[in-house]
């Protein structure tokens, strides 16, 4: 599940 | 966050305080493109779904409210207020958005990482973000006395995509499993649309004379 932690970027 | 980051997020916030500056201040819109600035008021819109699902920060939330907020109010300014609108030119912003869009869509539907709504409505805000300057780069082009505001407004916006660049190959060589190719493409091609306009853009500071895109 590495892609798909919580977007931080904006 | 690294200075890359907040360096490309504080570009990318001075480049709109700077589009509602010249709106505020002398009422005009004048060589800015309402198609771009409804497509970034979906770009927000699709891109901030997890505003209240995901907490990240305070810095996060905050930023995404503004720029929510900050695209409406400017696309609001241009249609409704009844000074602003008068300067808007209309019959040279003719670049047909929904063109984009749907392409955009399509191709959130085909690649993503995920197929789930929420990551599809990211990825079509990544691609449509990508695309979204080209209505304004064409008025830019057909605006014969562009002021200097504007040509500001661009050149900001573009930094801001450019300093993210440097911030996703920073991340890549310091956090382990950093990943993300539908970001990373999509961001220089959004880059790769200002290089014109980057190359113009240099040309008449380094001349100090008043940009003008040839037709």
């Amino acid at each position: 599940e590495i892609f798909h932690e919580p977007k931080d970027e904006l | 966050m690294n200075i890359l980051r907040l360096a490309g997020d504080m570009t990318h916030l001075i480049s709109v305080i700077v589009l509602l500056l010249k709106i505020h201040s002398i009422k005009s819109c004048a060589g800015i493109s309402l198609k771009t600035q409804e497509l970034y008021a979906l770009v927000f819109v699709s891109r901030y779904l997890n505003i209240f699902t995901d907490f990240i920060s305070l810095y996060n939330t905050i930023m995404k409210l503004i720029f929510l907020g900050t695209s409406f109010s400017i696309v609001w300014y241009m249609r409704y207020h009844k000074i602003v609108r008068r300067s808007y030119d209309k019959d040279q912003d003719t670049f047909r958005h929904y063109f984009l869009v749907l392409p955009c869509l399509i191709l959130a539907l085909l690649i993503n990482e995920r197929f789930t709504f929420k990551e599809i409505m990211w990825t079509f805000s990544l691609y449509l973000e990508a695309v979204a300057i080209l209505p304004q780069l064409v008025l830019l082009q057909r605006t014969k006395n562009t002021d200097n505001l504007t040509v500001q407004y661009i050149f900001l916006l573009g930094a801001y995509r450019a300093l993210y660049i440097l911030n996703w190959i920073y991340r890549y060589f310091t956090e382990p499993d950093y990943l993300h190719w539908i970001t990373w493409i999509s961001g220089l091609v959004q880059t790769i649309l200002y290089g014109d306009f980057f190359y113009y853009y240099f040309l008449s500071w380094k001349n100090n004379v008043k940009l003008q895109l040839p037709a």
